[in-house]
């Protein structure tokens, strides 16, 4: 029960200095990597005066990355006449499904056509609406105003050198 | 309705199959040797009637990964030969020789002569791993400054990954487990992995 400890071997030969291990997921404990270190406990030393974090090697335990490519397990059941094809209906069926959509209204908006009315909507219902306000002379607002012609302008001509 | 297609089923030739063997040791003790394969390597597996020195061993990544190095005759050289490995399983002992054992010519009648003699360590069982064995000089730096010794570990090296469902070898020189009164090596060991609280700077900053 050494502390932070998740992993211990059972006491081996230390002849053989060495020792394979086979790193199990759950001891990720659900996340990505996990900060390890491995350390190594001679016989002499009890439990209780062992600590596994001040004479070992720090390193990295990682879930790893998936290749998607048929393993072994996969070929096996493919060569069984087994396989996992969920994807396949699913990719099919969606563009399936859109398809059969539009057909049902195109002939919905057929058979329906003649129960349409959008009279309201064409452009000689929208050209009923639309007012000519004609020429600004004859309104009237400005009926009764002045508007002088150009000509009708006062003009100065130049004077003479006897004035 | 479609034909069921049958599993094939696992070859598998008598040759591949890992048998129990008979050896001696200790010059008339019998005892049953069982293979075992870890990771691809196979432990105690029975040696070839005739020794080949171009026989493949196994070689550890810096992560611990098993890696096979098959040995190569180059221009009458070995290439990647069996790893030596010096005197470091090896015990020393001085052995001291009178003048009457070794009537040597140049030797003071009343001198002793100290020799330094190597006894090599116990091979019964240490032959049988075809692993190569952890020994000081492969020994690497750790720490941020990279001046801690990795003693006693050559595998794994600092900061490597290890990633889930693979097999991976922790090695350790295992002479460095020596008491200190006695100088006997000890006898068992066990391996613990023990988790490390890491710094918010550090989350998610290792080489990948």
């Amino acid at each position: 029960d050494i502390p932070a400890t998740f992993f211990s071997s059972e006491w081996l030969k230390n002849v053989d200095g060495m020792y394979g291990i086979e790193i199990d997921g759950d001891w990720l404990q659900g996340q990505y990597e996990r900060k390890i270190v491995v350390s190594v406990q001679p016989s002499n030393i009890p439990d209780e005066e062992f600590n596994p974090l001040e004479n070992g090697v720090l390193l990295y335990m990682i879930q790893g990355s998936k290749v998607s490519k048929y393993s072994k397990e996969e070929l096996a059941l493919q060569d069984a006449g087994i396989s996992n094809d969920k994807w396949y209906y699913v990719a099919l069926s969606i563009p399936t499904m859109v398809i059969f959509a539009l057909v049902c209204i195109y002939f919905f908006l057929h058979y329906n056509g003649k129960y349409r009315d959008f009279s309201d909507v064409t452009q000689a219902a929208l050209g009923k609406r639309h007012r000519v306000l004609g020429e600004v002379s004859k309104m009237k607002k400005f009926r009764k105003m002045k508007n002088h012609k150009y000509s009708e302008l006062p003009s100065y001509n130049e004077k003479s050198s006897k004035q | 309705a479609r034909e069921v297609i049958r599993p094939k089923a696992d070859k598998e030739t008598t040759s591949e199959e890992l048998k129990p063997w008979l050896r001696t040791i200790y010059s008339t003790k019998a005892e049953i040797v069982t293979p075992t394969v870890i990771a691809g390597v196979t432990f105690s597996a029975k040696p070839a009637a005739t020794p080949d020195p171009l026989e493949p061993w196994v070689s550890l990544n810096k992560d611990g990964s098993p890696k096979t190095i098959k040995p190569e005759l180059k221009n009458g050289r070995t290439k990647n030969p069996h790893p030596e490995y010096s005197t470091y399983f090896q015990t020393a002992s001085v052995r001291t020789f009178s003048y009457e054992e070794l009537k040597a010519h140049n030797m003071d009648p009343n001198d002793v002569y100290e020799e330094e003699v190597f006894i090599d360590e116990d091979k019964t069982y240490v032959s049988l791993n075809p692993i190569i064995r952890c020994t000081p000089e492969r020994y690497f730096m750790k720490g941020s400054a990279n001046d801690i010794s990795s003693q006693p570990f050559c595998t794994p090296r600092e900061n490597t990954s290890w990633k889930v469902g693979k097999t991976y070898f922790v090695s350790w020189f295992t002479r460095f487990f020596e008491d200190e009164f006695s100088g006997e090596v000890v006898e068992n060991v066990r391996v613990h992995l023990s988790y490390v609280k890491e710094k918010a700077s550090e989350k998610g900053f290792h080489k990948r």
